[in-house]
C-alpha cells in the first residue's frame, strides 16, 4: 500500500508545472524515504531529479517499494481539477496499474478522485557523479528567469562566466551581444533577494537558452535558485522546494568543436 | 561552431 498526502494541492501543481515541459511521462520511484523522479527529456540533453521527502507530506505511507510510471500530460489535467488550497492524497495498491489522486477542500463538503492508468516505462537510470564544483551561485529565482528571458531574444546559447568577482551570462547573435552581470550582494534585508557566490576557480560555460528557459517553470516553488558549474560538467539548477525537497535540472554544456 | 552534449556523455547508467 502506498499512500502520501499533502496539506496543498499547489505544491502539486507547481512541481509539474516545472517538469511537463521538460519530460511527457516520467517514474515516479516511492520509497518509505519518500518519492523520486528521474528522467532526461526526450534529445537526451537534460535531466530532471525530483525528490519529495517522507517527513515532507502530512502522511506518508509506503509498505513496499513501487514504481509508478505517469504520463505528465495526464497527471497535469487532473491537477487542473484540484483548487489550490485542496488537500490531495495519492494512492496506490502494491502491483497495481492505477494510481488514484484524491482532492478534499478544506471544508471537506467536496471530495473528488481520480483513478489514472500507470505506464511500464523504460527505466534508465543514470548514476549521477559526486562532483566538486568550481562555482556555485546562489541568486533571486525571478531575476535568473528574467535573464534567460531577456537573454534567448539574442541567441540560441548563453554563456555564463563565473568569477570571484561576480557572474555574467552573455548572448552573441545577429543583433549584436547582450552581456548581465551580476555582482555579490552585500548585506541584504532579505536573504531571498541576496546573490552569492562561492567560487574556486573561475569557470566558464556555454549552454542552449531553451533548456535554461524550461527550468525556469520552477520559479514558483522558490525564492532562490542554485547554479553549480565546472568546467565540462553538466550545470545543476536547483530549486529547493521547502520543507519537500528540491528539484535539480542538469544540463549538458556545448562544447567547441 | 559548438556541439550540444548529451546528458549520457556524463552520467553512466546505473
Amino acid at each position: 500500500m502506498f499512500e502520501a498526502r499533502l496539506g496543498q494541492a499547489t505544491i502539486l501543481k507547481k512541481i509539474l508545472d516545472a517538469i511537463k515541459d521538460l519530460l511527457t511521462e516520467g517514474t515516479f520511484d516511492c520509497s518509505d524515504s519518500g518519492i523520486q523522479l528521474q528522467a532526461m527529456d526526450n534529445s537526451h540533453v537534460s535531466l530532471v531529479s525530483l525528490t519529495l521527502r517522507s517527513d515532507g507530506f502530512d502522511k506518508f505511507r509506503c509498505d513496499r517499494n513501487i514504481s509508478m510510471g505517469m504520463n505528465l500530460g495526464s497527471m497535469a489535467k487532473i491537477l487542473k481539477c484540484a483548487n489550490n488550497e485542496d488537500n490531495v492524497t495519492m494512492k496506490a495498491q502494491d502491483n497495481a496499474d492505477t494510481v488514484t489522486i484524491m482532492f478534499e477542500s478544506a471544508n471537506q463538503e467536496k471530495v473528488s478522485d481520480y483513478e489514472m492508468k500507470l505506464m511500464n516505462l523504460d527505466q534508465e537510470h543514470l548514476g549521477i557523479p559526486e562532483t566538486e564544483y568550481s562555482c556555485v551561485v546562489r541568486m533571486p529565482s525571478m531575476e535568473f528567469a528574467r535573464i534567460c528571458r531577456d537573454l534567448a531574444q539574442f541567441s540560441e546559447s548563453v554563456v555564463i562566466c563565473c568569477t570571484k568577482e561576480g557572474v555574467k551570462f552573455t548572448a552573441s547573435g545577429d543583433v549584436g551581444t547582450a552581456n548581465i552581470k551580476l555582482a555579490q550582494t552585500g548585506s541584504v534585508d532579505k536573504e531571498e533577494e541576496s546573490v552569492s557566490i562561492d567560487m574556486q576557480e573561475p569557470v566558464t560555460l556555454t549552454f542552449a537558452c531553451r533548456y535554461l528557459n524550461a527550468f525556469t517553470k520552477a520559479t514558483p516553488l522558490s525564492t532562490q535558485v542554485q547554479l553549480s558549474m565546472c568546467a565540462d560538467v553538466p550545470l545543476v539548477v536547483e530549486y529547493a522546494i521547502k520543507d519537500l525537497g528540491y528539484i535539480r535540472y542538469y544540463l549538458a554544456p556545448k562544447i567547441e568543436d | 561552431q559548438s556541439k550540444q552534449m548529451t546528458i549520457a556523455s556524463f552520467f553512466r547508467k546505473d
